[in-house]
């Protein structure tokens, strides 16, 4: 079913 | 209470122009967004900017006290961490009574007292609550001007209809996006492309988009994404390849959006 991303790969967290 | 869903606790953000609310959940892949422009409130004051460190899950419970004709006030003193949440009821049944019910902000350590539960039975009172709040950190940068490939705009009730129907038959879905066609379809753990069943697209959908798009996402978060529905006619769902989909319900002083990163390597 594929690996669930999460969204600090995407985003630039503090 | 459409938040609280999705995390515990966060920080209102108040200022001049809006109160917003940022917050990612504990798994860190979904996100919730959320703003209320000044003219939205009958009335609006900030003096100062500051936050409002509320935890999401005990200001539910105190919403539930409201009914929907209540007006609530908001009011937060300058020098304390303390917020004052007053109903000003307009029923017969209410209409001796108002609730204020304060919580310390961010510093506070005391725990959430038990006799809240009893509220309802505390009527005539005012009743002073310490709800103790969790040190997360909110994301408070402003989140980068994305380019999505396509968007998808439909009514949000459908988008609701589609995603709690297809949860009772899958943990997951695929959105695949196409000039025509948007296909919202279930997986299954071990089926082909060939066994997916496709629900029907209603009419008031419109696609707009620049690339083909084929996402997986987690069903669940997308039900309590959905929950929003009642606070706009219309969600857009934007998309672009393997980035985070962004579900966006606007409604007319403000807005709450969420985002959900994708499954990958199906």
């Amino acid at each position: 079913m594929g690996r669930q991303q999460t969204l600090g790969k995407f985003f630039e967290m503090p | 209470k459409s938040c609280s869903i999705l995390v515990t606790d966060a920080n209102f953000e108040c200022n001049e122009e809006n109160i917003m609310l940022q917050a990612m959940d504990n798994s860190h892949i979904a996100l919730v967004s959320v703003e209320i422009g000044a003219p939205g409130f009958t009335s609006y004051r900030c003096d100062r900017t500051m936050p409002l460190g509320v935890d999401l899950t005990s200001l539910t419970k105190v919403l539930r006290c409201a009914k929907d004709e209540n007006i609530c006030t908001l009011k937060a003193a300058d020098e304390a961490d303390v917020l004052n949440l007053v109903y000003d009821a307009k029923s017969a049944f209410f209409s001796p009574f108002f609730f204020a019910f304060m919580w310390h902000g961010r510093d506070a350590s005391s725990p959430f007292p038990p006799f809240f539960l009893l509220c309802s039975a505390l009527l005539p009172l005012f009743i002073h609550l310490n709800i103790s709040l969790s040190s997360q950190t909110p994301i408070t940068s402003s989140w980068p001007e994305t380019k999505y490939d396509t968007r998808v705009t439909l009514p949000s009730a459908e988008f609701t209809r589609i995603v709690r129907d297809l949860s009772q038959l899958g943990e997951h879905v695929r959105i695949e996006v196409s000039k025509e066609v948007v296909r919202i379809s279930k997986l299954k753990a071990k089926s082909s492309a060939e066994d997916e069943d496709n629900d029907s697209i209603p009419t008031g959908v419109v696609i707009e988009m620049n690339q083909h798009v084929s996402l997986t996402f987690s069903l669940k978060y997308l039900v309590n994404f959905s929950k929003s529905g009642s606070l706009s006619g219309e969600v857009q769902l934007l998309m672009s390849n393997d980035v985070p989909l962004l579900v966006a319900y606007d409604f007319t002083q403000g807005y709450i959006r969420c985002y959900l990163a994708p499954k990958i390597g199906d």
